[in-house]
């Protein structure tokens, strides 16, 4: 019962205690609210249509409907307050968990989502993602980091050098996020740095999704022979987002620090101690 | 004797849009993942050479590759350790050390030999029925530096109110 919150000196997350799932995010510093509801949803892998008898495979994204499946509606959690960590413990589901954490001093909130193995004995390819839905009047627009280099506006439904026809309203808008996603109304700013290559997409305005996993159950035919159907029960991934409200003014600086932090990690090394002296040669 | 060879040709390998994707048949993903896994064996030779050499002395070091999944055998197995966490980046970096043990409580030395808050936190494990302890403190590393910093069990659960005790421990 009440309100559920993780704090810092420069964060705080908020948490609905009746469906356990994120609901604000606060920027303490720059005196920044945003509601942000974030949850797990996965698309229904297309077995081919009438428009076409395309499938979802390991090149081809193409789900059957427009609209996902939430993975749930509620996250049972639990939570952990410490004086070094903050951090609510969210099981949406026997194969989909997410931790939410936030460490003194940390300007941004962490998401250690942990997604599989994907069930599909009911038959149905499964293409999961991470969704976080706001207020924000973003006009159609997101911006990702493409191949590695600079970040580029996108916009849905649009193709900067032709006139696009639209006949993938979902995989038509997915874009490569190499490192950052983001989305603003030009005051404010939400970004989304990834641990990794993911699909992402603003399928409505001030939304934002990234896949974090998938598995499928026919082969899209475009060359690898195979589904993308992991043997035995399939496995398990476990990654992060890291999440930054900002004034947009400032938003480049906080996340381009960020990710150069992520990307160049401190490497830990164990020893016993108390080894000989060693001198080169 | 280490080399960083075999993991530079896997790496390379790897540049190919099936490995980066995952549009490889399976048994191709298995290769790349063995090329990378052949080739991190003599990288972590060479890497202890180097450390061996920075820190002026020959250990037996341990790289625990399943930390993001809570699991380090070193960690969980060793009464008192050393942790060396370098850092790559050209500047001055705060990070919280997490590790998983299998002790309640310890005392964690800065460099200086300064005793550093640190806590036990028993999380409740996804995974696993089971909670999992994890020793966290906060590090400091110089840019493109490293800090030793050394975890011994205590009997008392507050580990701040032991004295500091004097260390040799170097930060570079």
């Amino acid at each position: 019962s009440g309100v559920l919150a993780i704090k810092n000196e420069f964060i705080r997350a908020t948490f609905d205690p009746d469906t356990g799932l994120l609901m604000e995010i606060e920027n303490l510093d720059q005196k920044l609210l945003l509601p942000v509801r974030q949850a797990f949803f996965w698309y229904n892998a297309s077995m081919g249509d009438n428009e076409s008898e395309q499938a979802s495979g390991a090149y081809i994204f193409r789900p059957s409907r427009p609209k996902p499946l939430p993975v749930s509606r509620w996250a049972q959690i639990r939570l952990v307050k410490t004086a070094l960590v903050q951090e609510v413990h969210q099981n949406f589901s026997a194969w989909c968990s997410q931790v939410v954490r936030l460490y003194p001093g940390q300007r941004h909130l962490e998401l250690e989502w942990t997604v599989g193995p994907i069930p599909v004995g009911d038959g149905w390819g499964k293409e999961v993602i991470s969704r976080f839905d706001t207020p924000l009047e973003t006009r159609g627009l997101f911006y990702t980091d493409s191949n590695g280099r600079e970040i580029l506006q996108r916009r849905r439904d649009y193709r900067p050098t032709w006139t696009l026809n639209q006949t993938e309203p979902v995989a038509g808008n997915y874009y490569p996020v190499n490192s950052r996603i983001y989305i603003t109304d030009e005051n404010v700013q939400l970004t989304v740095l990834t641990d990794r290559s993911q699909g992402g997409s603003s399928l409505r305005d001030g939304s934002l999704e990234l896949m974090v996993h998938r598995r499928l159950l026919r082969d899209d035919g475009r060359g690898v022979g195979e589904p993308l159907l992991e043997s035995g029960t399939g496995v398990w991934v476990r990654g992060r987002h890291l999440v930054l409200l900002d004034k947009a003014q400032v938003a480049a600086a906080g996340h381009r620090l960020l990710a150069e932090k992520e990307i160049l990690a401190p490497q830990v090394v164990l020893a016993t101690g108390g080894g000989a002296p060693y001198r080169p040669g | 004797s280490g080399d960083s060879a075999p993991l530079n040709e896997a790496m390379a390998v790897l540049q190919h849009h099936d490995a980066v994707s995952g549009t490889s048949k399976q048994h191709v993903a298995y290769d790349y993942a063995r090329q990378l896994s052949a080739g991190w064996g003599p990288c972590e030779v060479l890497l202890s050479n180097a450390l061996a050499r920075l820190i002026g002395s020959k250990e037996d070091f341990s790289f625990c590759r399943e930390l993001n999944i809570s699991i380090c055998p070193f960690s969980q197995g060793a009464a008192r350790f050393q942790v060396i966490v370098y850092n790559p980046l050209g500047r001055k970096v705060d990070w919280m050390v997490r590790l998983p043990v299998s002790q309640t409580a310890f005392t964690v030395k800065d460099p200086s030999g300064k005793t550093v808050h640190s806590d036990v936190v028993l999380l409740p494990s996804s995974d696993r029925q089971d909670v999992s302890p994890e020793l966290l403190f906060p590090a400091s590393v110089p840019a493109l530096g490293f800090s030793i910093y050394s975890v011994s069990p205590v009997l008392s659960r507050n580990p701040r109110a032991r004295a500091p005790q004097p260390s040799s421990q170097k930060s570079w």
